[in-house]
């Protein structure tokens, strides 16, 4: 709430250049709770943005209200919109606008300004969502009305594999969140996802991203409804390094676009049915800034949700900027409500008693819940990754409507070993089948502890491929439960068309993504009088609240007492003399003891956050003061100590680890610039800096990617894991994976075809194209072929002439060889033998001429509807049934 | 049936001698190089405009001489892929 008394700032007129500017002040007013968030804002859509108003069926809305009463308004946190660009200039987000957030792909340039030619307002709308600018006379509000917002402009142009991977990855140190609104066609029978690159930008971005702690990357989970599309086969929505975002009405139901999969996690509202429903208000693209056109009331989708959801993930950031990539969907999972949903069928309660859903994911967006929960977080422990065996049998799928294969296999969840998953986040499924039509095919997952989800729904437009190539299917319905257990696989020919031959089952394989503690733990701070600071207690997430609870009661983790618990905060004593004094008063121990100090020393350390290095002594004026004592640690520095034993020192000869002086940093830390051990990334066994791209090698049951110079548990998609060094080893190009070596391709990428481990564009010579896109060879009297058989020649190897599909060394009689096409093709009329279209013998009854064609003897050779003219039997006129000449 | 892809002619290629042997590679077989893919460090990007810029088949030619340069790891040639706004 605000008093428009309260404030006042320098809003730009409409007619101001709209250039980029430093970022100015952060417009809040004070607040003033009870007061109706209409009577807040000035801005005049502000009313038709029911979503955020309680102007959704039955008063719903997404709960921004508290969260922006908290004062979170998306201050400092960055937002980029991929997209078509966005209007730099547009006088609701110009102010917000960062030009180290945005890029042009398409023109090669700094400027996302979209190209004016009617069509490229999609990013720019989005963009208003998450950031328009708020209290100003222009459009509505954006859901993280301070956020920077940038905008990278690269749909407007050919979108390949280089151009998504510098999009996902653009300057990800500075951006927060990435929103792309976007993907592969939702017609029904595509199946497509990131390449290499772009996959490689993922893993960088939520490795390295943030400063570690990991890009955001929130998607619009599709809108291929109409064509019953399924989102689990876009592999933008269906990765797990995505936040999925469905739609909801303002009804509260299914939108018409709506595709549903396993892999959303939860929705924002967005339009429905026109007439009944309204649609997004934002701001709208006009290069020409005519007032009239600067808004819209009609943006519309999927796309319209993912940016709002990706507002909302601003505004928990805000809350606690230390959020990692899983916390964030975390949040998610936990604050989403399917309450407002709830007309809606198809809600399950899975196996930790959370209702979720195939529409809707985890529910509609809360975000006074997300930044609740945010404020209270902590970090969730390191993820862990468990794969279960690869399961080979070929199993066949039989062609019966409505026939079910099922298949299981019992996992541990890796117990007893660092890969070890007792409490799930995402589950993949990745199969390999073949089946014709595939569109016709249902797939369940069921988990131990009883969930059913839906991995592909049938896709009735989806006739003419056959195959699913190690297609992970990822499932976000079994988040909270235990791994360890039996799970079973249904494969289900459950569509309508007619099915002529049996399909096979031919590999599946589940990767179960997790944790092995409880990675729920909320933190009340606890002022420390002795330590003069905040220290975080976790306190194990309330039992009796079903909302968030996820399951696995009374097996809770309390935060361990690691060694580094608490860095930042750590209680330096004796760096600063007042410090030093304090620490005397409170615990009643003596005065320091002190060395002698070197000529020349100086004290320079005086605050807790800058900890002692080895250069750094104490204080000359205490030398005079203080007793001075000989028997501190070797590792104390010259300031000398308070006692006994390396934990004593005032400063450091060389490095503190917590408060023990230290001559080197231990396995699993690095010294910081003020010679404190900080603990490496958890990934890292060596490294130079916090971070997950600091590693210099890898931690135990760690592999090190060679070409992003991260450490992970399992290699990534395209990548193969050389067991010899422990590193992960890309594919050679066009492997979509490969095994043992970077050249012995396993699968390849999706518009090529495999030959002897190799991926081409087409089979080379003497092979052809199978229906699961192999080279096999073809008979050996074939260059090209359709097939392996002997009669499936389309082409013959030199030397060889093709007669109705087979090759042979000579032509039968009535045919002549054509060594150029290498065909037998039929002699001309007459011919007994013939030279291509030369007659080198004739029938009976015909003689060659000198043209080298056969003519008939006699004009009784001549049919009843030919003349006979200089030994040739001509046609007659078409209107004639008989005739003596040609007219 | 597949569609048939549309590629560039550009060329995504990984170098983990990093940007000068990039440099050099590229100056080598006359690409232009347009720099480092995004975040991805040692990725580069290249293009040869003797090439057509939009082409039913891969260059089998550049495809040798990145396979045979010995500091190229990985290369993918570009294509199209198909993306709609949502």
């Amino acid at each position: 709430d605000f008093m428009p008394s309260s404030f006042s700032f320098d809003y730009p007129t409409f007619f101001d250049e709209f250039g980029p500017r430093p970022r100015q002040t952060t417009y809040h007013r004070q607040r003033n709770r009870g007061v109706p968030l209409q009577n807040l804002f000035t801005d005049p859509l502000f009313k038709e943005q029911w979503y955020l108003n309680g102007g959704a069926k039955d008063g719903y809305d997404m709960n921004l209200g508290p969260a922006w009463q908290k004062g979170y308004t998306g201050k400092s946190v960055v937002v980029s919109i991929l997209d078509d660009g966005i209007q730099t200039n547009h006088p609701d987000l110009a102010l917000n606008y960062d030009h180290q957030a945005s890029t042009d792909i398409n023109d090669n340039d700094n400027d996302p300004m979209p190209r004016d030619n009617g069509d490229n307002k999609h990013g720019t709308r989005c963009a208003g969502e998450v950031a328009a600018v708020a209290f100003n006379q222009y459009c509505g509000v954006g859901v993280a009305y301070n956020a920077s917002i940038g905008g990278v402009r690269m749909l407007d142009g050919p979108v390949n594999d280089a151009v998504e991977a510098r999009a996902l990855g653009l300057n990800p140190d500075h951006i927060d969140i990435y929103s792309a609104s976007w993907g592969p066609e939702d017609d029904g029978k595509t199946v497509d996802g990131p390449g290499p690159l772009a996959r490689r930008a993922f893993i960088y971005g939520v490795t390295s991203g943030r400063k570690g702690k990991g890009s955001i990357f929130v998607w619009a989970s599709g809108n291929g409804g109409r064509h019953t599309d399924s989102c689990n086969c876009d592999g933008y929505t269906n990765s797990i390094f995505t936040l999925s975002i469905s739609s909801a009405t303002q009804g509260g139901y299914k939108p018409w676009y709506l595709e549903e999969c396993s892999s959303t996690l939860a929705s924002t509202y967005s339009s429905g049915t026109p007439g009944n429903d309204k649609s997004v208000a934002t701001v709208d693209m006009d290069a020409k800034l005519r007032p009239d056109h600067i808004c819209t009331v009609e943006h519309t989708g999927t796309s319209a949700s993912a940016p709002l959801a990706a507002g909302i993930a601003a505004l928990a950031l805000e809350a606690n900027p230390s959020l990692t990539w899983r916390d964030m969907q975390y949040l998610v999972v936990l604050t989403s409500r399917s309450t407002p949903l709830e007309k809606e069928s198809g809600w399950i309660l899975n196996g930790v008693k959370r209702k979720v859903s195939h529409k809707f994911g985890y529910g509609l967006m809360d975000a006074g819940a997300m930044v609740n929960l945010a404020e209270q977080w902590t970090n969730v422990p390191p993820q862990h990754i468990c794969k279960s065996d690869e399961i080979n049998e070929e199993r066949r799928i039989d062609p019966t409507y409505g026939y079910t294969l099922s298949v299981y296999m019992d996992v541990t969840g890796c117990a007893g070993s660092v890969n070890e998953v007792r409490f799930l986040e995402h589950v993949q499924c990745k199969v390999s089948l073949r089946f014709f039509p595939r569109g016709n095919l249902r797939l369940l997952l069921t988990s131990p502890m009883g969930t059913t989800s839906t991995l592909l729904f049938e896709r009735p437009r989806d006739v003419l491929s056959s195959s699913f190539d190690d297609w992970p299917f990822l499932s976000v319905h079994f988040w909270g439960e235990k791994a360890d257990g039996r799970w079973t696989l249904q494969v289900n020919n459950a569509g309508n068309r007619h099915v002529n031959s049996p399909g096979i089952l031919k590999k599946w394989q589940l990767i179960f993504y997790g944790t092995a503690t409880n990675p729920i733990r909320i933190r009340t701070r606890q002022f420390n009088p002795v330590h003069s600071s905040y220290a975080s207690v976790h306190y194990p997430y309330p039992v009796d609240d079903d909302q968030l609870a996820l399951g696995h009661r009374g097996d809770v983790d309390f935060f361990p007492s690691s060694t580094f618990q608490g860095y930042q905060g750590y209680p330096y004593v004796g760096a600063a003399s007042n410090v030093q004094a304090s620490v005397a008063t409170l615990d009643g121990s003596s005065a320091p003891i002190l060395t002698n100090r070197l000529p020349g020393d100086t004290s320079s350390s005086s605050s807790f956050d800058s900890p002692p290095s080895s250069s750094q002594v104490g204080d000359e004026s205490l030398d005079t003061a203080r007793k001075i004592l000989h028997d501190c640690d070797p590792q104390c520095d010259p300031q000398g100590c308070y006692g006994k034993g390396p934990t004593q020192c005032i400063a450091c000869k060389n490095y503190r680890l917590d408060n023990t002086c230290v001559s080197q940093c231990p396995p699993r830390s690095f010294p910081n610039q003020g010679g404190v051990c900080w603990p490496c990334h958890e990934s890292c066994e060596i490294c130079a800096g916090a971070g997950q791209d600091s590693c210099l090698s890898c931690a135990p049951a760690h592999l090190r990617v060679t070409d992003l110079a991260v450490c992970l548990q399992q290699c990534p998609e395209g990548y193969y894991e050389n067991t010899e060094n422990s590193t992960c080893v890309p594919c050679e190009a066009n492997c979509a994976s490969c095994q043992d070596r970077p050249d012995k391709c396993t699968s390849c990428e999706h518009h090529l075809v495999m030959y002897e481990n190799k991926c081409y564009a087409a089979c080379p010579l003497y092979t052809y194209e199978t229906q699961d896109y192999n080279c096999a060879p073809c008979h050996s009297t074939c260059e090209t072929c359709n097939g392996t058989a002997e009669n499936q020649c389309i082409s013959c190897r030199p030397g060889l002439f093709s007669l109705n599909g087979a090759c042979r060394a000579s032509c039968p009689i009535g045919y002549g060889a054509d060594k150029k096409r290498r065909e037998c093709v039929p002699c001309p009329p007459g011919c007994a033998t013939c030279d291509m279209s030369t007659c080198r013998s004739c029938d009976d009854g015909w003689s060659l001429n000198e043209e080298g064609l056969c003519a008939p003897e006699h004009r009784d050779r001549c049919k009843t509807t030919e003349f006979y003219e200089n030994g040739h039997c001509k046609q007659c006129h078409a209107s004639c049934k008989t005739c003596a000449g040609p007219g | 049936p597949r569609s048939t892809p549309i590629f560039t002619n550009q060329f995504a290629v990984h170098v983990p001698d990093g940007p000068d042997a990039a440099a050099e590679i590229a100056a080598k077989y006359g690409f232009d190089n347009y720099g480092q893919i995004g975040a991805l460090k040692e990725y580069f990007l290249f293009a040869d405009k003797r090439l057509h810029k939009r082409s039913l088949s891969s260059s089998e030619s550049h495809h040798k001489t990145l396979r045979d340069e010995p500091r190229v790891r990985w290369f993918q040639q570009q294509h199209e892929k198909k993306r709609k706004k949502r």
